[in-house]
């Protein structure tokens, strides 16, 4: 098993980064060799595991002097676990980009020379639909969508799917939506339970893992740890978890 | 007094487009004359206003075709409260404009003759530090800052004071940070204080209003109306009420 799975949203704050630094020590707790791949110019799931990044390696090397990425692949303290640190200097590439050759496959080719070393490998978006979220789209075989149960991110949700659709017709032909996330689900507001109801009718690939507002989570990435060291226990570790699975059973049917 | 505040963080979901719109319209129940600019090709305080943005009208067409603005004003269901509404179009100026004349500078000159019939211009900026919020930093006479009381948030603190600094020395010598404003509070948290704890430390002109989390404000724009219209006597709204009260406060000082 070889994927490369793009975790994006253009609304912010829906919990992009927290998927992806979760996800991955889940996956890596079960034994899969797993890689994330920070492509947003915060820099958050690269402090979320305790990593520095380089200004001079990294991915803006790759995509903009098409230096080998293999060079800037890190281990975390998480066993099974990489990272392909970033810094702010990434939010360059997204100016220096417009004017480039082959502008929208960069990241597609930097990442083909790993892709056999990884069972997973997980990218995190930056939230805007600009050319690092294409290019993540473009090099990815599938896309997980966090979506907060909430107005602003439901509302997000068309355009999304419609760009998911223009990529797919236009730069990457196998490209599938694998899933969509809830996540800081407070199941005790209204609001929740409608949002939901308003996913699960539109989307129907919605994962059946919902993820619950849990502070832990919150707290981890001021330890430089995923949850899965932080609180193994808490109920946000768990939901991780159970996703991790209904995610490998998802692929497992492809 | 006619002032132009530039709402933004690169942060996603801290709070920006809630705090545009609950601080606009309180701003306007006090019997200013408030202009909210939607920044942000999500279009999130389009909607939560209850309005319709156009493409071939808007912001966009502002920017990037040099239209009027005054055209594109439409008033709200809120007395003494208007928008500059936008549609997700708009997303396709940050990339146009990368090679425009005075790319920089496109905001300011649109939104100079409309200047003096407002006594507050508030605009909406999207999650990034791309060339929309550029243009609003460029065009504004002071920054707010919502930053949500958790890790990521107060990470990312430090690199937007580095841009607002570069935007004052290179392109808007008056540009001033008004006040960092904590949002959706949960004090029965520690993650909470220990935030609040950093923010007040290194940003001195941190609001005294603190925003509490409060369920009423998520629901709020599903309905197309502001706090003080869907729920006048909730937490949120008179949060909100209290920051409109410390703002004016200190733009009288000035
Ligand atoms: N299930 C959860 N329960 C509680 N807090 C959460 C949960 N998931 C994420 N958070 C917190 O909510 C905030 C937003 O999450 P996160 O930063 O992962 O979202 P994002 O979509 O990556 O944001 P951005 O758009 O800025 O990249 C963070 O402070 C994070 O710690
Ligand atoms: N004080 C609060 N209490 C509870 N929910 C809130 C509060 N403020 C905002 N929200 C909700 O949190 C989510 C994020 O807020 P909002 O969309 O205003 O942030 P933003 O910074 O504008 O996001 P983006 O980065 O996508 O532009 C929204 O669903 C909003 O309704
Ligand atoms: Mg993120
Ligand atoms: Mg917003």
């Amino acid at each position: 098993m070889s994927v490369c799975i793009a975790v994006t949203n253009q609304k912010g704050g829906v919990g992009k980064t927290t998927t992806t630094v979760s996800l991955g020590a889940s996956l890596a707790a079960r034994g899969l060799r797993v890689l994330i791949v920070d492509a947003d110019p915060q820099a958050n799931a690269t402090s979320a595991l305790g990593v520095k990044g380089r200004d001079e390696a990294g991915l803006y090397a790759a995509l903009i002097e098409e230096e080998p990425l293999e060079r800037s692949v890190e281990p975390t303290a998480t066993a099974n676990l990489w990272i392909v640190p970033t810094t702010p200097a990434l939010a360059g590439a997204e100016v220096e980009l417009v004017t480039v050759m082959a502008r929208e496959f960069r990241m597609k080719r930097a990442l083909e020379s790993l892709r056999t070393q990884y069972d997973v490998i997980l990218m995190d978006c930056p939230p805007s639909l600009g050319l690092l979220t294409v290019n993540a789209l473009a090099a990815a075989d599938e896309v997980i969508i966090p979506v907060q149960a909430e107005y602003f991110a439901l509302e997000g949700l068309g355009h999304l799917s419609r760009t998911v659709e223009m990529i797919r017709r236009n730069l990457n032909p196998q490209l599938a939506i694998r899933g969509v996330l809830l996540t800081m689900y407070d199941s005790r507001t209204n609001l929740a339970r409608e949002v939901e109801q308003e996913v699960r009718t539109h989307f129907p690939a919605t994962f059946r893992t919902v993820i619950p507002r849990s502070v832990r989570l919150a707290e981890a990435p001021s330890h430089g740890e995923p949850i899965t060291a932080y609180d193994p226990s808490s109920t946000g570790a768990k939901a991780y978890e159970e996703l991790a699975n209904e995610l490998i059973e998802r692929l497992r049917e492809r």
